[in-house]
């Protein structure tokens, strides 16, 4: 009656508590099993174990670690309200699009800021793992990526509804249903400022998490090269031995 | 849809993390 469009606070809240559920019901690993002091890190002899790794085996055994990851962020999608409403070429576009950031998002989470190391393959591991990738640039700025959201403390549920807000981004394209996706986008930011504020953070931290998300595509789109690089050089290694969920989200 | 036949499927499976 006041003419004022903006959901009520209600639905905002209830949004709210129905995202941070999400996030903590498929994190993969809980914030307690990610405590440093749980895990060592690469010791020199695995180290040298996966410098020593050929290519192909390094991106074969990082293509599994990241399918896993997305398994987990696809569940977090369908539990999303609104998400399974959506038309399905348009979850498909979503998801296709945003899985892979929101593994970068949440990999804030298993990130060790005392030796820039983060959780992989069971232990705690420094870019110099990854070497035999071949993709130096690429995992030294994931790592810079991690370590920058990591140094802003965010709490679980700030972690989730960040996620959630990457994730329903309604600039993709090939969406059908933009407007729907943009009303979803509108609220998660809502929520995600309702929150910023009783937290009571700093204020300005809104403004830093919408900057993180072109750095966030930045680091898929580079993803994306270095994939048609080394299918370029390993055509069947990436038909025959990738797994085919990561096939079918970064294939074309 | 036969382009992301695991996708699709992962959408329409009413699984949890746990059955991953």
């Amino acid at each position: 009656s006041n003419g004022d469009t903006s959901p009520p606070d209600s639905d905002i809240e209830h949004l709210s508590e129905n995202i941070c559920k999400s996030h903590l019901e498929t994190c993969q690993y809980l914030r307690e099993e990610l405590q440093p002091s749980n895990w060592q890190t690469v010791l020199q002899t695995d180290l040298d174990t996966y410098q020593k790794k050929s290519q192909e085996d390094m991106w074969q055994l990082c293509a599994i670690k990241v399918t896993e990851a997305v398994q987990y962020v696809v569940e977090f999608a369908k539990r999303i309200d609104g998400f399974m409403e959506l038309c399905q070429n348009d979850q498909i576009v979503l998801l296709k699009a945003g899985s892979l950031e929101v593994v970068f998002v949440r990999m804030c989470r298993a990130y060790n800021s005392q030796n820039n190391t983060v959780y992989f393959d069971s232990k705690f591991a420094g870019p110099e793992v990854f070497k035999a990738l071949g993709c130096d640039d690429l995992i030294s700025s994931v790592f810079e990526f991690a370590k920058s959201l990591n140094s802003l403390q965010l709490t679980e549920d700030e972690i989730g509804l960040f996620s959630a807000y990457v994730l329903m981004s309604a600039d993709r394209c090939w969406l059908q249903e933009k407007t729907r996706v943009e009303k979803l986008q509108q609220k998660i930011k809502l929520a995600l400022q309702h929150l910023l504020q009783k937290d009571q953070r700093d204020e300005g931290i809104l403004t830093k998490l919408v900057c993180k998300v072109s750095t966030v595509r930045m680091l898929c789109r580079r993803h994306m090269e270095k994939l048609s690089a080394f299918r370029a050089l390993y055509p069947e290694m990436v038909h025959t031995r990738f797994p085919p969920l990561y096939k079918e989200l970064f294939g074309s | 849809k036969e382009k992301h036949k695991i996708l699709h499927r992962l959408l329409q499976n009413s699984s949890s993390p746990v059955d991953l």
